[in-house]
């Protein structure tokens, strides 16, 4: 089953 | 110091229902552009970004930038103490260790003042980059909600796919199967029930259901509901609202098969 992806590595931290 | 008159409660209602299952303590972040909210829920794999402008208010007053923390279960319990025809004053001082909400009846001349202590929370502001998205869906709110919903009686997972084709949710678990199409469609008289397909390249991506379920709370604010999407980047699911305002749901997708 695919897995879950977290947004940390598209919205960095401004 | 903040003074924000919101004609309808109703909407600050709304909004805070449409987020609070996925965020807990958020920073209302003043200024005078408006009111602006960004929060990530507790795994980070969805993103809540609401912008209401200083043009949804009337009178809308900040004059220095000022941080809200509130607990949204806090809030929900006081805005629970407004009718929804009420009239919604926030109010802070420059360094508050409060926010008051003042209720006014537009009918009666009843006035109801609650305020709420405010948190000190550590937020981290992310940057969410300008995105040229490969496929961008128009539908009736109600619709997706709609999909959403019986999709996830079968599924912990959708599959959308643009084509030429239109767009396909689709989904596989236990008990079967299921697909809704839809096609680009116009209603000359019930404009909030065309489904608008703008796409520049095909996009195939896998969200789980249970966080669509949960921004589709927001059905209620706006008749339509816009569904950006790139192939491997996160989906933005807009709600727009009056006044340039909105609120937006990014979702991470899952990823490999």
């Amino acid at each position: 089953a695919p897995r879950q992806g977290t947004l940390n590595r598209f919205f960095g931290k401004s | 110091m903040l003074e924000a008159r919101l004609e309808q409660a109703n909407l600050f209602k709304k909004v805070v229902d449409a987020i609070k299952d996925l965020v807990q303590d958020c920073n209302f972040d003043c200024n005078d552009s408006g009111i602006a909210l960004q929060a990530m829920d507790n795994s980070h794999v969805a993103l809540v970004s609401m912008m209401l402008r200083s043009e949804s208010f009337a009178p809308f007053r900040c004059d220095r930038n000022i941080a809200l923390g509130i607990n949204l279960t806090s809030l929900t319990k006081v805005l629970k103490c407004a009718q929804s025809d009420d009239i919604l004053t926030l109010k802070a001082e420059d360094a508050p260790d409060v926010v008051e909400l003042v209720f006014e009846s537009a009918e009666s001349d009843r006035i109801s003042e609650y305020s709420i202590k405010l948190m000190d929370i550590d937020q981290e502001h992310l940057g969410i980059p300008e995105t040229d998205y490969g496929a961008t869906i128009s539908m009736p709110a109600a619709e997706f909600q709609r999909i959403c919903r019986d999709l996830i009686a079968l599924s912990e997972s959708v599959s959308i796919e643009c084509s030429k084709e239109g767009v396909k949710f689709a989904c596989q678990g236990d008990i079967g199967s299921g697909a809704v199409t839809l096609r680009q469609h116009t209603n000359v008289d019930k404009p909030e029930m065309n489904v608008e397909i703008n796409m520049s390249e095909p996009v195939s991506l896998t969200f789980s259901l249970k966080y669509l379920v949960n921004f589709c709370k927001a059905s209620g604010l706006s008749n339509q509901v816009r569904l950006c999407l790139s192939n491997e980047v996160p989906l933005l699911v807009e709600y727009s609202l009056a006044n340039n305002s909105h609120l937006r749901f990014y979702l991470a997708p899952k990823i490999g098969d």
